[in-house]
């Protein structure tokens, strides 16, 4: 069974989605088989891929979760589309925890055969995000380097250690990436370095500039390393994954 | 009544926190009676203006609201703080309507004689925006410039009139506002311009620019005004109150 990378964090707008396609996306590069999850209800992973959401989420429907994949443009890259619906499916998790096994079940029959699985989740910590991490090999959380983006990491890693009590072996920390990183600005140094002293190694050596053609990318429906494969931000997606391939 | 503006937008990250604090505080400065409810299991907005979340929300203990208001250091200018525990809430306003017009009533007996009232909401669609959108005069969308933000926009929309519809003549849109903005980036250009053109004159003319000091004043807990009044952002958001009065 590959790897199966949950990326999650309740503060919204941490660059969650971004990093679930460019780190995919390098991935599928190295010649690896790789599958991209869209859990978020925005389905911006969906659409910055280039791909449009679907009427019903492929995990809350009968079929098998295969016949629904998409093949993406480049190689080796696949989709499991995000739903708008998927008010539908917190709903339907909330009701049961029946209904919670079902989806986590369904999550890993699917995705069998790929090497690498990101899973990319709205900015909450309810039952959505639970289920994704349930059905992980490893969390990765992005940070941006301000104050409230700290604040929410101390709930996000209790949320963490429950899911991997309920389930021990399972869920590992796979590491807290720093994200739109600005070294000029004090701000940034200060929650590196706090970061740094409270987390530790989890915390990895790559660090994700703020460049601008990150936030280009998605309105041209592709990876950062289609769009402008020499910009800062598609080399520090590369330095990552090679990061994160060690581990 | 005064006005009860409501801070929503489903995508994270956007600036509804750091809005709702220093539009608040600004009202606050022209010597209005103002307060400020934290919606957010996240807590930012308490924390942002330097007080700690309550273990229980006020909404959903028995106590009248009043009781549980804190005054803050700035003159005229008071908080209904947030809790971590609103997964609580979620879950209370998902069982039954019954809960959710008990949510509304409390909240609307508790916010008289205040001349504003912001809601600062967390990043989603779900029942505790609702609830704050049907107890709201207006709603108050911040958003990046940037494509993500422009794809959620429809939806937040869709969600808006649902309410309207139900409670017909209480809720009106308030008005879009462009965060973050950097005018010589062609991404900030091409959003602006999109953005004006769709929604026309619902988008204030007041944009806020992308300015550090907008992220570091939380940290200091207080508002821009205490920790930087010169700088490009306390100014903007002084010309959006004065836009906000005028309506
Ligand atoms: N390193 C970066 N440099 C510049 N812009 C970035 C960077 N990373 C992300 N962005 C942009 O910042 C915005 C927020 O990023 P993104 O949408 O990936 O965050 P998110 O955590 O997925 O948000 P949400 O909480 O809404 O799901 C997007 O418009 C994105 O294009
Ligand atoms: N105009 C600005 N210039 C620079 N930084 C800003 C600006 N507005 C907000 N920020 C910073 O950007 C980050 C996101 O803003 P904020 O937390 O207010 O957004 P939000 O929409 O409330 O997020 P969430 O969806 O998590 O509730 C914060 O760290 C904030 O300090
Ligand atoms: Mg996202
Ligand atoms: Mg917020």
């Amino acid at each position: 069974m590959g790897r199966i990378l949950c990326v999650a964090n309740q503060k919204g707008g941490v660059g969650k989605t971004t990093t679930a396609i460019n780190l995919a996306a390098a991935f599928a590069r190295s010649g690896s088989h790789v599958l991209l999850v869209d859990l978020d209800p925005q389905c911006n992973a969906t659409t910055g891929v280039g791909e449009a959401p679907t009427v019903r989420h492929a995990l809350i429907g009968p079929d098998p979760i295969r016949e629904r994949l998409v093949t993406l443009s480049e190689p080796n890259f696949f989709l499991l589309p995000g739903s708008r619906s998927f008010e539908d499916v917190d709903m339907l998790v909330r009701e049961g925890e029946r209904d919670s096994d079902r989806l986590r079940r369904h999550l890993r029959d699917g995705i069998h055969g790929f090497d690498y699985v990101l899973i990319d989740c709205p900015p909450s910590l309810g039952t959505l995000t639970q289920t994704a991490l349930a059905a992980s090999t490893e969390v990765l959380m992005p940070i941006q380097c301000e104050y409230f983006a700290m604040e929410g990491l101390t709930q996000m890693i209790q949320i963490i250690r429950k899911v991997m009590e309920a389930d021990p072996g399972q869920l590992e920390f796979g590491g807290i990436l720093l994200t739109m990183y600005e070294p000029d600005l004090p701000l940034t140094e200060e929650v590196d370095a706090e970061v740094r002293e409270f987390f530790g190694d989890i915390v990895f050596d790559t660090v994700v500039p703020r460049d601008v053609t990150l936030a280009e990318a998605p309105s041209h429906g592709c990876s950062v390393f289609d769009y402008a494969p020499r910009s800062r931000g598609a080399r520090a997606y590369l330095e990552l994954c090679m990061e994160v391939m060690e581990i």
